[in-house]
């Protein structure tokens, strides 16, 4: 899960 | 979930509600791109995919149906009402958006976490947030007097993206998100787009005259 936003965020 | 995020979030509702506010209240969509709002639609409904596969929260989930739904309606109301399509400035909403559109996807096929549908879907929804504001810009740009209402929506987009940044500073100081790269640079570059905006807007508020952006 380096490249992306926080999948918890909108 | 942090203050920062937290106003990040509801800027961006605000943005939304202000938005929808404006087409009900005036009939018209004047000065809104309708290039800008169906690359929103697009971003949302590529990110939350994850609707249909995980449940993070109660707020998430609410939060990402408004989104969803209240960028469609604003896409219907300006392609389909019978009142508020013919107030759409189409002559001079003529960014060709397909671009970004096609720039996000190879950059999305280029750079993400995994390669699966979603998390490529995830990427492009990134990238293409970052600049689906452009059209509107030069949108805003064009048509020099910009309404309140429309000033204030872009003005809540871009506080969105301030506030974002900040909760990114802040998760990054207080748990281990390190090499979170990518939503650091699209979010900086779009906060980017925006700051020209906020100084013009800055200015129409401290003199109190209407928003003008020079040509």
């Amino acid at each position: 899960e380096c490249f992306s936003q926080p999948k918890d965020e909108l | 979930m942090n203050v920062f995020r937290f106003a990040g979030d509801m800027t961006h509702l605000f943005s939304v509600l202000v938005l929808l506010l404006k087409i009900y209240a005036t009939k018209s969509c004047s000065g809104i791109s309708l290039k800008t709002q169906e690359l929103y639609a697009l971003v949302f409904l590529t990110r939350y995919l994850d609707l249909l596969t995980d449940f993070i929260s109660l707020y998430n989930t609410v939060m990402k149906l408004v989104f969803i739904s209240s960028s469609l309606a604003i896409v219907w109301c300006m392609r389909a009402h019978p009142v508020v399509r013919r107030t759409y400035d189409k002559d001079q909403d003529t960014f060709r958006h397909y671009t970004l559109v096609a720039g996000s996807l190879v950059l999305a096929l280029l750079f993400h976490d995994r390669f699966t549908i979603r998390e490529v879907c995830w990427a492009f929804s990134i990238y293409l947030e970052a600049v689906a504001i452009l059209p509107q810009l030069v949108l805003l740009q064009r048509s020099r007097n910009v309404d309140n209402l429309t000033g204030q929506y872009v003005f809540f987009l871009g506080a969105y993206r301030a506030f974002y940044i900040l909760n990114w500073i802040y998760r990054y100081f207080t748990e281990q998100h390190f090499s979170r790269w990518i939503p650091w640079i699209a979010g900086l570059v779009q906060t980017g787009l925006y700051a020209d905006f906020f100084y013009y807007y800055y200015l129409s508020w401290k003199n109190n005259v209407k928003l003008q952006l020079p040509a």
